[in-house]
């Protein structure tokens, strides 16, 4: 995921 | 990753690791909401999709894994183990589904950042898990014998909203671009249902007493 995306969050 | 991301991580795998143990060493689910814990599998399945595709680092992978593997492998306790199954309590669960998860499909149809069937179910898997805690409020309502296992698991899913909040209030301060209403309304939503729990466990635990909730 980019930057500032919420994709790498659970 | 910062400590507030980590640390409701953290308080997430020790709720799990705490109904596990529950239904492990005491072999009961007694006070448990199955619907609730369908609908947490549900949440992972829709939500970790991407598990194969989209890797972010191995912590990431290895929680997905974990969270997966653990919420279906409860479901599968509480429906087929031989002694699991009989402490549930079928009569007092009776909360629907359907009555959660189709608002929550409608309205990740209508309010998602992209129209693609990935982001449209990843949004869906944030608003449903935002609500599926109900059930189990419901039955904890309903039944009322609360054992300090049961408590402490929904205690601890409380804690692991709250610090996501954090997380989120960090991160928009520290990282360009970091904007994601959706996530931030669905995830508020989800931490209040547990304000009327958390406020009868302070006070259970300020007066030294058994959890108890108001009929």
């Amino acid at each position: 995921p980019k930057n500032g995306s919420a994709k790498d969050e659970l | 990753m910062n400590i507030f991301r980590l640390a409701g991580d953290m308080t997430h795998l020790a709720s799990v690791l705490v109904l596990l143990l529950k239904i492990h060493t005491i072999k009961s689910c007694a006070g448990v909401s199955l619907k609730t814990q369908e609908l947490y599998a549900i949440v992972f399945a829709t939500r970790y999709l991407d598990i194969l595709t989209s890797f972010v680092s191995i912590y990431n992978t290895l929680m997905k894994l974990i969270f997966l593997g653990s919420s279906f492998s409860i479901v599968w306790y509480m429906k087929y183990h031989k002694t699991v199954r009989r402490t549930y309590d079928r009569d007092q669960d009776t909360f629907r589904h359907w009555f959660l998860m189709l608002p929550c499909l409608l309205l990740a149809l209508l309010i998602h950042e992209k129209f693609t069937f990935f982001e449209v179910l990843w949004t869906f898997s944030l608003y449903l898990e935002a609500v599926a805690i109900l059930p189990q409020l419901v039955l904890l309502q309903r039944t009322r014998n609360i054992d300090n296992l049961t408590g402490q698991y929904i205690f601890l899913l409380g804690g692991y909203r709250g610090f996501y909040i954090l997380n989120w209030i960090y991160r928009y301060f520290t990282e360009p671009h970091y904007v994601h209403w959706i996530t931030w309304i669905a995830g508020l939503v989800q931490t209040l249902l547990y304000a009327d729990f958390f406020y009868y466990y302070f006070l259970s635990w300020k007066n030294n007493k058994k959890l108890q909730l108001p009929a």
